[in-house]
Parts: structure tokens; sequence; C-alpha cells
């Protein structure tokens, strides 16, 4: 995951599973001859333009803390 | 904000809704007041009305699940997911669904059970999620306890749909039409030069050299006060405002509310424990004497001792005379005191102590 800036195992999850969750994460890399890490940080980019942060494609830690923030169940955007 | 794929919506106006089970954490007329109330914001900016239904499944079913629940979406008891709802649909459209290992409230603590369906009624009426994160459809909850107001961007989206509301008390949201007679203001003060008026989350600041007043959210400045304030003031000496809210003082410095604060009225001005809350105040510049307005009574406190003047309370109306009203607001421009009640102002003279002029407020925002 060359897109996770503090390669803390936690972290990883958390971005992974928040991305799933909120972002059709998952379905996208079951694609085939998907550039995972440009997947990544364009739903990356989506979910930090969505909560007005600043759009960099990395989890930055801003982005982490704002996915840390209790939220809806419903996805940001819809399958 | 278009994520929400051929906006969903309802094709009537009039729902109808059915509460299928409780949580433990609150008794059961809290969590059905909460939804009702939260049911209300939305049928306040929109033609839509809402029936509780007891005998059948409504349009909408608000109910608490443990774990997957066979819809795509379990909940875990953990904070990361507790509530979700579903577009405007047949069958499961529109229901809301609430993890019922979670701890519900229905005050400041997570998580506050009117503000969650609220923001997940957004979702049953075919909202998506919102950029603008004063919205109630941001993703994160972002409750705090202060008196809620739909915001701006919610009632845009939501009459995107529906249309604006049939009733003529709109809801302002983040705007406010200070040139409206009939604005009353919460709390009125003097700051460096300029007077600023409170009205809910509001303040409306007036600067001699702008034409307009400027309005935004109390928020903006102090995020940490609560809005709705009785009475505000100015201590110039020590360049401080404060705020009150029933028996609460709030001391700030710019945007800074002091440590310790808040405090309570008693202890820190020496009111008796029969008043509970102050109407309006104001300190005389010159003296260094704060009058504090309590219904029909006045105290006076000296900000050089900090202490109460003995003698008091006194009558409003013996010493100002003409003041034969409880004051809403109270503040000191050059010799006057300008005494507001409802939407009247009393311009009075502190040297002849009298009345000179009344009429209304809207020549402080050049209507």
């Amino acid at each position: 995951f060359p897109v996770i800036q503090d390669g803390l195992q936690k972290n990883v999850k958390t971005v992974w599973k928040y991305l799933e969750n909120y972002y059709n994460l998952g379905k996208d890399m079951q694609a085939k001859n998907v550039n995972s890490k440009e997947v990544m940080a364009e739903k990356l980019r989506q979910m930090q333009q969505l909560f007005g942060l600043k759009v960099t494609g990395n989890s930055d830690p801003e982005t982490l803390n704002a996915m840390r923030k209790p939220r809806c169940g419903v996805p940001d955007v819809a399958p | 904000y278009a994520i929400t794929h051929n906006n969903p919506r309802w094709s009537k106006t009039h729902l109808t809704y059915s509460i299928l089970n409780y949580t433990p954490y609150l008794p059961r007329a809290v969590v059905e007041d909460a939804i009702e109330r939260a049911f209300r914001v939305w049928s306040d900016v929109t033609p839509l009305t809402f029936e509780r239904v007891f005998e059948k499944e409504g349009d909408i079913v608000l109910s608490f699940h443990r774990g997957d629940h066979s819809d795509l979406y379990p909940f875990d008891g953990s904070k990361d997911h507790f509530a979700h709802a579903f577009l405007p649909a047949p069958g499961m459209g529109g229901d809301v669904h609430y993890d019922l290992d979670q701890k519900w409230t229905d005050n400041s603590e997570n998580f506050n059970l009117f503000y969650v369906t609220a923001h997940e009624l957004g979702h049953s009426l075919g909202l998506s999620h919102s950029n603008d994160e004063e919205a109630l459809m941001y993703p994160s909850y972002t409750w705090s306890n202060k008196d809620f107001v739909l915001n701006q961007d919610d009632i845009n989206r939501i009459q995107a749909l529906y249309g604006p509301s049939t009733n003529p008390i709109q809801s302002t949201g983040a705007s406010l039409d200070v040139c409206n007679s009939g604005l009353t203001f919460d709390a009125i003060t003097t700051y460096r030069g300029e007077v600023i008026f409170f009205k809910d989350r509001f303040y409306i600041r007036v600067i001699s050299f702008l034409p307009e007043p400027m309005i935004n959210m109390i928020d903006l400045i102090w995020p940490t006060l609560p809005g709705k304030f009785d009475a505000a003031y100015e201590s110039s000496m020590v360049d401080e405002l404060r705020f009150f809210k029933g028996s609460k003082v709030w001391a700030v410095q710019e945007q800074n509310v002091l440590e310790g604060f808040p405090m309570d009225i008693h202890s820190y001005f020496g009111f008796p424990s029969n008043v509970t809350h102050i109407d309006a105040a104001v300190c005389e510049e010159e003296t260094g004497k704060t009058y504090f307005f309590v219904d029909h009574m006045y105290w006076r406190y000296d900000e050089n001792t900090r202490s109460m003047d003995p003698g008091y309370p006194r009558l409003i109306a013996e010493d100002f005379p003409g003041i034969n009203h409880k004051v809403d607001d109270v503040f000191q421009k050059e010799d006057y005191f300008y005494f507001f009640y409802q939407s009247i102002q009393h311009r009075f003279n502190l040297q002849t102590r009298r009345i000179d002029d009344s009429g209304d407020f809207s020549t402080w925002f050049n209507c």
C-alpha cells in the first residue's frame, strides 16, 4: 500500500475498511488489470473532497482523523 | 452535490412511519419524542407530513438490530457504524436501522438519538451526504448540545426534492433577516467600539464603517459557547466579554474562553440563590459599575472591587423612569443606555435620567 505514509498496520486497516464500507473500494479492486495504487488514491481523493480535506490521495493524519469520527453507516458513494 | 444516483424521492407528500422496537437505554416515551422531533426537522421546511401508524408497517420503519441483520450493513457494537437508512423505495426503502448495542442518549453524550435520526431521515427522504461541514447531512455526526437549527445546505437540498414548506413560518437556517420588524434578540453587547447582537446561533456585528452588518455563526468565533444567550456585556477595563445563560457565566477575551468558565453567577457575582438567570447586563464604562437586570429589579456590581454594591436589588422603574417593564437587552453607547424590550428600544439619557427617544431597532442595521 504505497499510499500509506505512516505504515502503521492499524492505519492500513482503518483506511481499507473505511474505503471499502463507504467508497466501494472492495468491488473496484476485483476488476482485472487494476492499478491498486491508483484506485486507492482515487478513493482517498473522493473521500477527501467530500470531507473538505486537502485532496492529496494520501492517508495523511487529517484524513485518518476524519475516518475515526463517528459517522453514518450509509456509503458516501452508492454502488 | 449529486452523488445519489437519479435522485430517488417519495412521490407522495404524506408519509407514515412505524417504530418496530426500542433501545434499552432510553424510556419508550423519550424514543418516540426524539423520533417525532426528527421528522419535524424535515416537515418544517417541506410540504411533507409524517404520521405515526401502529397497526401496520409505515412507509418508513425505524428499528433497532444487533449485529448482522441481513441487509448488507451489519452492526458490530462499535462506534464505527451504528445507524444507517435506505433511500426512498417500496419495502425496506426509507427504513432506518439503529445498532441495538449502541448507547443511545437524549443529551450531549454519544449518541444522541434525535440527531442521528434526523440525519438518517435525510437519507430516508432521498438525500445523500453533504460536503458542508455545518450540514446535518455531513457524513460524520457533528452533534453538540446546542439548540438544533437545520443548516441552509440541508434546506436547499431537501427543497430541491420536495419544494418549500407551505407553512408561512420558515426555518431560516443559516440566514437571518435583521430587517424583520418582529425580530427580538437574545443578547446585545458592545465590544471594542462595535455593537454585537446575538440571536439563536448567530451574531450580528454592526461596524460603523461597513454599510451592512456582518452576520455569521457564533460557533465560528466561540465554538464552545452555547447559543441563545440570556445576556451579555463588555467589561472594557479588562477587555472581557461576559455571556450569561441560565445561572452560568462565561468570560471571554477575543476568541478565548477564560480558564475556569463557565462559573456560577451566585459564586462569581454574589447573586442570591433565588436569582436563576440574568435578563440583561451593561457595564457603565465611566464608573466601572455593572447593572444586572432581572425581571423588574436590578443589581449593581462594582467591577473594581468585584463585589455587589449594598442596597440592591432596587426596582428598575424607580431609577430608570420610563422603563416600566422587564429588560430583554441593554448596552451603553456614549451617554446613553439603550434598553430593548421585545422589538422596541428606548434611549435612556444617563445625564438627564430620562428616556429621550423610543422606536424600533432597525436603524442599527440601515434597513
